[in-house]
């Protein structure tokens, strides 16, 4: 008789901890500071606060060998976490408030939660978390656990205090075994690039080899994004259904109007006419064929582009850090307009660099630098959507050798929903929509330098003779 | 004020698709046929049955262009699923019989769901399951749908048969809206090396352009994998503290003998020494500091290795199948003892053939061909832990050049829960004992291969003379 169960999803992820970028004590290092500064980085971001966040890293002497016992700690001024919601947020696996629609780094209600389980596994130490929203006169510490098998929180101790500084934001404390020698070099390296594109973020690093200090460049903080509603092309049938089924009591055309954004009353009457059916129409009444056709619909119709106001592109301040770091001869960067995937807002960015201290790439390798929503994406570059853009290119059309050339691409894709294909955030998924935005803005940007390049080919011959 | 919210297991993959291997229309075919057969294989092998399969892919005119409709319909002899668990097995995601300790293709509980939802998300048509377990006088038929919010069954119709034929097994057939042409291949090249593999499986396969029968070649099954205890070797803390507040009531001894393989009342006693308690002590009376001793003395003591009654490697299969296939001049063949990580254990088998029909490597490529119990690995190579090991073994060392002569390497790892990095199990994650295992069985292979290749070489030089 074969036993049949059901598990919780903090089980499942316990179960399958690779999944979730836990794949060894390295990795799991890194993907601890990155799961904790990016909470942070979006506590801020949020209410428009310019970040200041300290991240303490601390190799205690315990462990078995090559692992330590690591003690981490990151404090920010964010938005904070109100009192109720701190044990779910921080001990519930799926909760979060990241469920909406615009852009922030955290989308899966999961990663604080596998840095605190992992900590928990590998020490036996509950998590301790210390939090004050904006305006609040308390100061509430909690001491914690996760009870793996319910997916619930297990506080062994809370305390208030007077907030007496008027301070807001969050401190996370725990302890996990890993091993932070050799991931040093990537977490540096990912605070390093994530200062590059805000620089209006303060970021203290200490760890037992001393202490970095990210400065604030700028005050200039970009517009918040503001939530928004999905755009009409490539919604699937469940969202259409269920926005169907929530919004009952409207007509076909205040139903179609008020849940998609571009659908205005001429788009929806339109709409309504290629239906069949009249502007009043209960949309309770639509029968599944009607569904269906609807979903056709809105496949084919020619939707104006989406709106950006739910993005935050990184605009000028990649170029700056380009030009800063790279010093390059030569850069092109162009921004695509929005696009959608799934009814999902995006936005391309690229570059492309040449000269200057850019290195010839080593066998075979290519010089990628991949960001989404802002967040550096340090690890598994290969399999990455735009990697395939670079290797599908032809670039005889525009004799460029990409292999043999100091050339570094940079892509940065900001969208309400980056499509990761790992819960690691290591890379993103090969969506024809993004695949084909950034083919387009790396050939653009590839004709101007093919032209540089050309004027500078014949000016070199040129002054031969 | 920001809005905190849970959702569903079922709402997370269906918002995250991509995450289980459904990142586009093309890649969401084979994922769904690859779901499909691995339970109809489990679900053979689970109980010793010969495995008749079949397979059959109707690609309807309907669709939006490049993507058609298409439905699948897959039939197995298995076990079969018994009436009460049928809605749940297809119908709730995270429920499942495989979160037992033995060696099966599945592990997640969510394959089966994720292809289901795939299609009711673009189609909208319910899935249509008929079922009988062995020896039931009834058949069941279902037609069903996921509440995705909710993580239910949503079941539309329920029939039961007489079952005439006592027949047993099951029968999935839904639609679903995908890619099929650009896919093909690659389904075929994973039932063509899922049929070397198991020569005992019959699988007949049907679509638009015709039929291929994978026909049995042998009716020999492998011993079916018992289920077994964990490894005490590299437990972690949570799993400890786990077991023992479920064995509240055992002596110390009596605990660690019952829930560990390869603890002997020696072993145990000599353990029980070293937390300097003794063999009668209440298990629950432990405190965490004793907790934390048994969790390090498990990682240092020296335990027999794992037992193997869980798991069932490919062995000989393997090995004929590339003779079959390839037909190389060499073969360098072997088979490590079982190991264990985090409790789990597993085996390593690994093949390097030379010769034959195996190609020279296209720029920069390696003849890699991956398995994990049983399950071919078609896609994303280059990030899987096999490809790490071969790339950083310096093959000067046995002087051979992977990259300009006609190499293929073979690499099986089968366990308990193979630590895939992705949900749609494209490639296994760089775990720090399975990496080791790799590259001390490809070693042991490349020193074979190398004393053949010198061998030849000095021959031909001799007759060049
Ligand atoms: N430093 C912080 N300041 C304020 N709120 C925070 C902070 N860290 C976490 N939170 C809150 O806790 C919730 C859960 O965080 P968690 O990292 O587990 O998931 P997420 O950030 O929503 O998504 P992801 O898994 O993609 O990171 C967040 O949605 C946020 O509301
Ligand atoms: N063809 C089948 N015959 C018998 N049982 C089946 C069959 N297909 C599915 N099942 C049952 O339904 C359960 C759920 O299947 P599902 O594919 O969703 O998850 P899984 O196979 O357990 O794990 P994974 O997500 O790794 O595939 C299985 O555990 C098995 O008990
Ligand atoms: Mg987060
Ligand atoms: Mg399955």
């Amino acid at each position: 008789m074969l036993k049949f169960e059901e598990i919780s999803p903090s089980e499942f992820f316990y179960r399958n901890k690779e999944i979730a970028g836990f794949e060894n004590p390295t990795k799991a290092c890194y993907t601890i500071v990155r799961e904790l500064v990016e909470n942070s980085l979006d506590a801020c971001e949020i209410c428009g606060i310019l970040p200041d966040i300290k991240v303490v890293i601390n190799e205690t002497g315990e462990g078995d060998g090559i692992n330590k016992i690591i003690k981490i700690k990151v404090k920010d001024n964010g938005i904070g976490i109100p009192k109720e919601n701190v044990p779910y947020a921080f001990g519930k696996v799926l909760y979060g408030s990241k469920f909406t629609l615009r852009q922030h780094r955290g989308i899966f209600g999961l990663g604080g939660k596998m840095a605190i389980l992992y900590g928990q596994i590998t020490t036996n130490n509950p998590v301790k978390i210390i939090t004050s929203t904006i305006g609040s006169k308390l100061l509430h510490f909690f001491v914690m656990q996760i009870d793996i098998l319910k997916n619930e929180p297990n506080i062994l101790r809370y305390e208030e205090f007077e907030n007496k500084e008027g301070w807001h934001g969050l401190i996370i404390e725990f302890t996990f075994l890993g091993n932070y020698y050799n991931s040093r070099k990537k977490i540096l390296e990912y605070l390093f690039q994530t200062s590059i594109l805000l620089p209006y973020m303060n970021l203290v690093f200490m760890d037992n080899y001393g202490m970095l200090v990210f400065k604030r460049k700028s005050s200039l903080l970009p517009k918040i994004p503001e939530e928004t509603l999905l755009h009409p092309k490539g919604i699937d049938l469940e969202m259409l259904k269920r926005l169907i089924s929530i919004n009952k009591k409207e007509t076909l055309k205040c139903f179609l109007v008020k849940n998609f954004q571009r659908i205005g009353n001429k788009i929806a009457e339109d709409i309504i006419k290629q239906l069949n059916l009249n502007p009043d129409f209960p949309v309770r009444k639509l029968k599944d064929e009607d569904i269906i056709k609807l979903y056709n619909i809105f496949k084919n119709y020619n939707f104006k582009k989406p709106s950006s106001k739910s993005l935050s592109p990184v605009g000028e301040n990649l170029i700056i850090g380009i030009k800063e770091i790279f010093k390059p001869e030569f850069i092109a960067f162009n921004t695509r307009k929005p696009s959608s995937y799934e009814g999902h807002p995006f936005i391309v960015e690229t570059a492309i660099a040449y000269g200057g201290n850019i290195p010839i790439p080593s066998d075979n390798e290519i010089n990628l630098f991949r960001f989404a929503n802002k967040i550096p994406l340090i690890y598994d570059s290969y399999n990455d959507v735009s990697m395939k853009v670079i290797k599908d290119i032809n670039w005889n059309l525009y004799k460029i050798d990409i292999y043999k050339e100091p050339i570094a691409f940079f892509v940065h894709i900001c969208s309400t929903k980056i499509p990761y294909k790992t819960l690691g955030k290591e890379y993103i998924a090969n969506v024809p929509e993004l695949y084909k935005e950034i083919e387009l803005s790396l050939r653009k940007n590839a004709r101007k330098l093919s032209a540089y390049l050309n004027k500078k080919r014949l000016y070199e011959y040129q002054k031969k003779r």
